[in-house]
């Protein structure tokens, strides 16, 4: 009759690949690409490292490429580096804080692709900046979902080199992928100011992007859950895992900005002891405490210390160095939250200079999540309704015949993305107005700078 | 430092639900039925039963809701029902031939969304039809990704019953979701004639979609993987799990119409030895065969055993019960394949009766794959993309004024879905291809209708 079977994670992904941004050569080139530098770069922000990142891209003919990347990273300990590159659902990036990473996915996803198309190993080299150095040369079992080591190697590092340094071979299709290949270099620049960037094409091109400051943002700390965004089974299981004997010791130690008091007011205000145990509580109380505590309107609400946004000053240089505008008008919103996960929407409107006029129905809009450029799916994008229903007349801003670019960056502990190849980001209320606010801003800004440039004008010409 | 952690496939859907068509109580709602409705339907179509499907949905107040759903499918084996309902990636789906489900997580993710919004175990009667029926209450260990067996029976089974009855609560919003879940079966009950459904609502609303034919398509059958599909770890696995000890033996006997003398031709044409140990293959020798497979022309195309499209009749019936249209032009093309994955496009066109004439810059296109009705992103979906490129005023059709549907079933052993929650299909050359051939051909047939009746109409007025 019927044959059952259960697959393993890595099976999973494997046999779904196109879920995760793998659907052909052309888009897997773009992805791998990606995934490798995301993964590098965060492995630098986290750690105040100001990143120096190298990509290379070789054609070894026969639609085999090569990639090779290299950063100057925190490097990946010892033990850890067969299951980072080897093990699917594995990774650093579960926890609350803004980073690029979040699935624990991507970077075994380019491995697992360039193993079924070209029987490639990854090769690893790390360090975390101590006496030694490791290599390891690996492959996935996929029906096991757990990483297979062929080689091993662990030698002296008299220089402490910290970093990290990834490379195997996959089958690609370089020359359809290269516009989007670069467009996504030049967008992760234009949010990096201090970050160097090296990337060389398979045709010998050297794309570089030096940096133009020594200023970095503050990197993002991890922060207990908000009791905005639980469920039944996360409360379950911080209960389990905590050592409260008490409910109300368990909410003052356990949620983000919930200490003693405001655990007091609370539960008193939903009538259940202080003195509960816990781990004895039954189904009904547990789950009147979660539904309780998603209505309780006195919590504070989330702050931003989980996150990292790029700033103002940042993105304006990032910006000018990029399309040198006549003029830029840069916004960043405070912190806002959806479901209990905090967010800051970071805007901008580019007028002028080396930014183009776009063609009738086309608009210049570059969006950014975590900052990692986001290249598709531009008009399933929530910003993109943002835009479209935003009345520019009433800002003075023709968007069909003047040059202007706009820039909408999301940062969240969680991008509440569409889909496992972060393509493009799904519609939430809450961050639909703050995109709407911080766009409407810049473009206030924009136009009181033309009508300055306007009077300006015609004084001059009297 | 960095804290590694690895996450089960569990913990992995829990956390990222909204991939999987969780999103809010509002899409989880109709999600849940869709995915309890499509298991409840292939386990009757696989083996030939015509289905009785019934869905009930109550209201428990507090936005907490009941569902259950019954069949009188093929049930689910003793020993599996709790891993049937209590275990990602876990099926009897991971075959080649078409079927709704493919990924082995619908249910369980349907279960899972009750479990932490309400804290509900889910409830499973079932019977293969033997001598004993058995019920099961379980709830899922998230972070181990393994069925938690909370209540176990089993019952004399005297009246041979055989089917299965699952039931569970859940946190929902049946008042935004009822249109999309009243859509959804209507447009099921297109694609099944031979079906009884009945849902009935919260609001005691009770709908039935009774059965107008005993004929039902043949089942689809498993196949084996085609060539043109193959990847270096799918052959790699197929050689671990053969027992051949010659390359020739290996072809001729694992791959969908691939024979002695076609195993034979293909060795010689790679210059490849017959005789040469599959197993003991070197790297080199490995991604050559796989590369040269997917290009070799002489392999004969895959056959449509393992679909089983509705059928111009079927398919024309159903249309007729739900639009009484003046007129239906109805297709299948014959099958195709894209990636060595072989699929069927059935097409049709509705005019007048009871089509509605949309508002001006909308139209009325279903859109089903595996007979699931898709009720989201229609504008991303390939379907919408050939539509829109077609030049219906070559057929006389002014799909603007004209009371017009349009009907795309796509049937495939693997449905290129862009997404875990089905929602769209992503483009393929060679499906767009078909579906436009369709298209054109339904469009040719109503355009000599219209053409017959306009001289008809206007010979009776002389
Ligand atoms: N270049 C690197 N330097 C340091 N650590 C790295 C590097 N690349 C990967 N890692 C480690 O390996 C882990 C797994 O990476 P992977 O890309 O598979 O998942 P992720 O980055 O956590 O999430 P995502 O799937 O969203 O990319 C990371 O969490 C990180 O700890
Ligand atoms: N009503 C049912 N009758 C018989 N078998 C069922 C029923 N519901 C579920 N099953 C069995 O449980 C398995 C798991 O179902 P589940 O919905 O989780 O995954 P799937 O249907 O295989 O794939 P998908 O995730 O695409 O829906 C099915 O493959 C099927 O074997
Ligand atoms: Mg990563
Ligand atoms: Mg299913």
């Amino acid at each position: 009759r019927e044959k059952f079977q259960s697959i393993s994670a890595a099976d999973f992904f494997y046999r779904n690949r196109e879920i995760a941004g793998f659907d052909n050569p052309v888009r897997a080139t773009y992805t791998i690409i990606r995934e490798l530098v995301e993964n590098s770069l965060d492995a630098c922000e986290q750690y105040s490292i100001m990143p120096d990142v190298r990509v290379k891209l070789i054609d070894d003919g026969n639609s085999i490429y090569r990639i090779k990347v290299e950063d100057n990273g925190i490097g990946v300990p010892y033990e850890q580096v067969p299951y980072a590159f080897g093990q699917i659902l594995f990774g650093s990036k579960y926890t609350l804080r803004q980073s690029r990473g979040i699935f624990g996915l991507g970077g075994k996803m380019a491995v697992l692709y360039g193993q079924i198309t070209s029987h490639s190993t990854v090769k690893a080299l790390s360090s975390t900046g101590g006496f030694e150095k490791y290599f390891y040369e690996l492959s996935i079992n996929v029906q096991e979902n757990k990483p297979i080591i062929r080689k091993k190697e662990v030698t002296p590092n008299p220089g402490r080199w910290r970093g990290t340094i990834i490379e195997f071979s996959f089958e690609g299709d370089f020359v359809r992928a290269k516009p989007k290949i670069v467009e996504y270099f030049r967008q992760t620049a234009i949010l990096m100011p201090y970050a160097n960037i090296i990337y060389i094409s398979p045709d010998g091109v050297l794309y570089r992007f030096d940096r133009i400051t020594e200023v970095m943002p503050k990197p993002a700390e991890e922060v207990k859950p908000h009791p905005f965004g639980v469920d039944i089974e996360m409360v379950h299981r911080m209960i389990n895992a905590s050592r409260s004997t008490t409910l109300m010791d368990f909410l003052a130690n356990n949620f983000h900005r919930v200490g003693v008091a405001t655990a007091m007011n609370f539960l008193k205000s939903i009538k259940m002891s202080p003195d509960l145990n816990p781990k004895t509580m039954d189904s009904k109380d547990l789950v009147k405490l979660v539904s309780r505590m998603k209505d309780y309107g006195e919590f504070q609400p989330p702050d931003a210390q989980c996150l990292s946004p790029v700033g103002t000053d940042l993105l304006k240089a990032g910006i000018i160095r990029e399309f040198s505008p006549e003029y830029v008008a840069v916004t960043q919103r405070r912190a806002s939250a959806y479901a209990g996960y905090p967010f800051v929407i970071e805007a901008a409107i580019a007028y002028g200079g080396r930014v183009p006029i776009t063609p009738a129905d086309e608009m210049l809009v570059l969006r950014f999540a975590n900052k990692i450029p986001l290249l598709y799916d531009l008009h399933s994008d929530v910003a993109m309704k943002v835009i479209k229903r935003i009345n520019w007349q009433r800002y003075k801003l023709d968007v069909k015949t003047m040059p202007i670019a706009f820039f909408i960056h999301i940062c969240a502990t969680k991008v509440p993305y569409k889909t496992v190849g972060k393509e493009y980001i799904a519609d939430r209320p809450e961050v639909e107005y703050e995109i709407e606010w911080a766009l409407k801003t810049c473009a206030r800004e924009l136009k009181t700078h033309m009508g300055k440039k306007e009077r300006a004008y015609i004084a001059q010409r009297r």
